[in-house]
């Protein structure tokens, strides 16, 4: 199976360690990382693909990941996001063509599965450019909006910060990802439950793990005390990967390949 | 004596709270915090001033700190610095109006002695907008960079940090406030020298006390620890206090009434 997730956000967000967090916590071995590749999407953007053989529970996944470095790092940054909403579309155009011409089997699909937008820890509220770019993003892919480096935030602001983030894509009729809960089984919709209750994402990254009442966790070590990566009362990472890789994969891959594409299609025929 | 700083920065960044903390460190009484009124200065940026009268060892101080909301909140952050550089032109240009006029006696002097650029805490390096900003303040204002939210990085990657801004402002010609040393004794130089070589300083800020050993310490809370604004080995907000308010606030008047003014003066003579 392949499965492709996109990262966006400004320079120094967090998206690299949280990539390398990803994969270091679904390789089994990380030596089985083996393709890293950049392309010059534009004179601003460019995009760096990292992709690994992962298997999870018996399944093989090939896992790509796309990451956008140069996103929203200048001075003005209007349209910056131009660059991206057009190598999304290219993949719809490159499988459209690629299926009118009857090559269908056997396409590599390179559509971008979802779509992790990080929002800088501001406290606050979404900057213009996080609206804008979210608007175009979230009628395109699945989008799924991410508090980035989440230990910035204490629990009560990081309540508070959830709810009016939530309020603002509410407001903007930003389209964002919310998995379905069609035919689940009563344990299965508690899960889901609880992984939409905790919508916008936190997350915490670290490439390192440190020594916690003995154990190897992985974390930031700060003089004060461990800011966890997969401890559920910290952030919410250990949520969006289990949404990412385990319980709702499928219908990630599922939603693009019908309702995106049908989308893509749709726009394309009329124009 | 008056005393003005101005803080600058992006929303989110901690400037209002870094301000409150400043003054709840400095007043015994918080009530004392008089006067609080905001101008709009364009249709993007505003100042917030935020005065209160200070005793310091026994000298009255009467404390304006200026914040700048607005500023490099936009999409498009194109000459967003302008009506900063503008206020700051402004009380020179008033000061000197009021000199020539022969008014000087009793001018209240609302000149800026510092200014405090706040810079986001990503862990690579500085923006070109923060790079922009700092060589215009640089050349105006006596100019204090520090770190935001110091309690987002690590120790490790803080002292990387620190040094990366440090050859970024060098390889910009960036014009940062270094206090002197000139006719110090032995103690004070050795203070001074840790102030040096602290910067640029980090802060950690907080509205709020929480008990650490049974005691009431100002700090931010989270679920790993408490991150204290005061405590030395967590960040410099107590250097960055002493250097402001005790041992350096008659050099940073100084500067701003000598260097800074005639600079202003000839400019405006050859002009
Ligand atoms: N506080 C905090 N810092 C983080 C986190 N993840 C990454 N960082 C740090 O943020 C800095 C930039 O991270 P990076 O992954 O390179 O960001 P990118 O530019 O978006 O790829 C590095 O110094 C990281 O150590 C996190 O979850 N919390
Ligand atoms: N992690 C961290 N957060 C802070 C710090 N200072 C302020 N904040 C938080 O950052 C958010 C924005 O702070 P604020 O002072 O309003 O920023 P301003 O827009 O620059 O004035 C609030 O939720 C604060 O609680 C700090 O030192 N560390």
């Amino acid at each position: 199976t392949n499965f492709s997730i996109m990262v966006v956000g400004e320079s120094g967000v967090g998206k690299t360690t949280f990539v390398n967090t990803l994969f270091s916590t679904v390789l089994k071995d990380s030596r089985v990382l083996h393709e890293r590749h950049t392309h010059q999407l534009e004179r601003t953007i460019s995009i760096d693909v990292v992709r690994a053989d992962v298997e999870e529970k018996g399944f093989k996944v090939r896992l790509t990941v796309v990451d956008t470095p140069g996103f929203g790092d200048y001075m003005n940054n209007q349209d910056c996001w131009v660059p991206i909403i057009d190598f999304l579309d290219d993949q719809h155009h490159n499988y459209m063509k690629a299926e009118s011409s009857g090559a269908r089997k056997g396409i590599d699909d390179v559509r971008i599965h979802a779509c992790l937008y990080f929002i800088q820890p501001s406290g606050h509220t979404l900057k213009s450019l996080d609206i804008e770019v979210m608007k175009q993003l979230g009628s395109r892919v699945n989008l799924i909006p991410v508090i980035a480096k989440a230990d910035t935030i204490t629990p009560k602001d990081l309540a508070t910060f959830k709810a009016r983030i939530l309020d603002c894509l509410k407001a903007h009729n930003i389209k964002y990802y919310i998995p379905s809960f069609e035919d689940d089984d009563e344990e299965t919709t508690l899960v889901t439950q609880s992984i939409v209750s905790a919508m916008p994402f936190s997350v915490i990254s670290s490439e390192t793990e440190v020594m916690v009442d003995g154990k190897p966790v992985r974390g930031r070590e700060y003089l004060w005390g461990v800011a966890e990566v997969e401890n559920e009362a910290h952030c919410d990472f250990k949520k969006l990967r289990n949404l990412l890789i385990r319980t709702h994969m499928h219908d990630l891959i599922t939603s693009t390949e019908e309702e995106h594409y049908e989308t893509f299609r749709s726009t394309k025929l009329l124009s």
